[in-house]
């Protein structure tokens, strides 16, 4: 198991360090706020109470041991700014940095953080392919526009083979993978016959899903 | 293509509507704020300077056409409800709402809301992951601990067959296709020689996906 520091406990920060903590991971949690301060320290292996911007205080929690650090303090980017200069002095190397404007992601850049993180504008790209691809329940990306959905079949794909679905986009689209009630059909071949409420794992190019999107909705 | 109302564009709702007018939807954004519409007014179909607590307000911009209006509006609890209530009481079926606290979700369940999205929080439990398990580049839920998962291959499994890698979980992860280079290569036989550099894609239950992390670091 590993060791995180997670500073600025709102949302984002309290969730990623309680969500650390309970995959079994040692989690420093660390805010200037006593009353955030209370609510978690049952939850996590520390929790302390203190100012980021001040270089002395984060010097004392010897947080390059420490596998990674995370700075997700969000309205005050300057003192989002400082903690991270200050960590960057302390030789800590892994650190993870939640951004809140475009500003503030260019200065994180030249500062050479390992990882920026924009919550709500991820969430907000994944909201609106949610929104445009309902019938899309979750998606990988593998990059070059290439895609792995995974696609619950509807009543009306019930008796069609993988064959005739996927006729149009033969070679294009593959469905790798059926999942049925709690059981896990790999590589099915094209003869599988599809019944409402089997879950679909398809991969292929963007243009030839969309082709597929009127037969799955 | 569809239709959808924005309603509060900071970062979140900003974001999502930006991204849904650039996969060609027709959006119209609403805010209160002069600033922020005159930034997206050349990037949507119609953007509104209203304040959305104002049933009349909404009653004009004819919603009932939308295929689906998202509420948007954060640190303002009271005004985020009372334009749910209004939508509902003009008829408004698909309704989308961005939730802040845990208060906030309970009240917009009891309005029976279509659904609601907390993008600081779902960042928390995604970045949580992405710390925790840093080889595996995105994921799916399959649902009764079930993943698929992308796992780019490092070094040290070049020249190593499918076989190799999945002999101690074999029949419970399942390599589903590997790309090489921009080539998808579906349902790959197990004699398949990885390379450095392949991007694997492999499915299976929690535990069994669990004990290959070792051998994918
Ligand atoms: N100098 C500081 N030292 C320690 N903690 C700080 C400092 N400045 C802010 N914080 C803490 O960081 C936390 C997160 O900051 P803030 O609430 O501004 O971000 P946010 O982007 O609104 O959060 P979220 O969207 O994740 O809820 C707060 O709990 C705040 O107390
Ligand atoms: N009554 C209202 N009518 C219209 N727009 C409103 C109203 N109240 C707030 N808004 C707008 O909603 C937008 C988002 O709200 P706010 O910035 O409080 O949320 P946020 O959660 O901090 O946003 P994000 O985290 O997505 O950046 C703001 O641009 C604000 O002007």
């Amino acid at each position: 198991m590993a060791q995180y520091a997670i500073i600025g406990l709102g949302r984002f920060g309290m969730t990623l360090a309680l969500q650390l903590a309970k995959m079994g991971n040692d989690v420093i949690g660390v805010d200037n706020e006593r009353k955030v301060i209370e609510r978690v320290a049952n939850s996590l292996s520390h929790a302390m109470i203190a100012d980021v911007t001040d270089e002395g205080v984060l010097k004392e929690l010897s947080l390059d041991y420490y596998d990674a650090v995370v700075v997700a303090i969000g309205e005050d980017m300057q003192a989002s700014l400082i903690c991270v200069v200050h960590l960057k002095n302390l030789g800590i190397k892994n650190i993870w940095v939640k951004a809140t404007t475009e500003e503030h992601h260019l200065i994180l850049k030249s500062l050479d953080v390992s990882r920026i993180i924009h919550p709500e504008e991820e969430m907000g790209i994944r909201t609106a392919r949610a929104l445009h691809y309902p019938m899309v329940r979750e998606y990988m990306t593998l990059g070059d526009r290439q895609y792995v959905v995974e696609i619950p079949a509807v009543e009306k794909l019930s008796g069609s083979s993988l064959a005739d679905l996927l006729s149009e986009v033969k070679n294009q689209v593959f469905c790798l993978l059926i999942k049925r009630r709690e059981k896990l059909y790999p590589s099915p071949h094209e003869q599988f016959v599809i019944e409402c409420g089997d879950v679909l794992i398809l991969a292929g190019d963007r243009p030839s899903l969309t082709k597929l999107v009127p037969r799955l909705m």
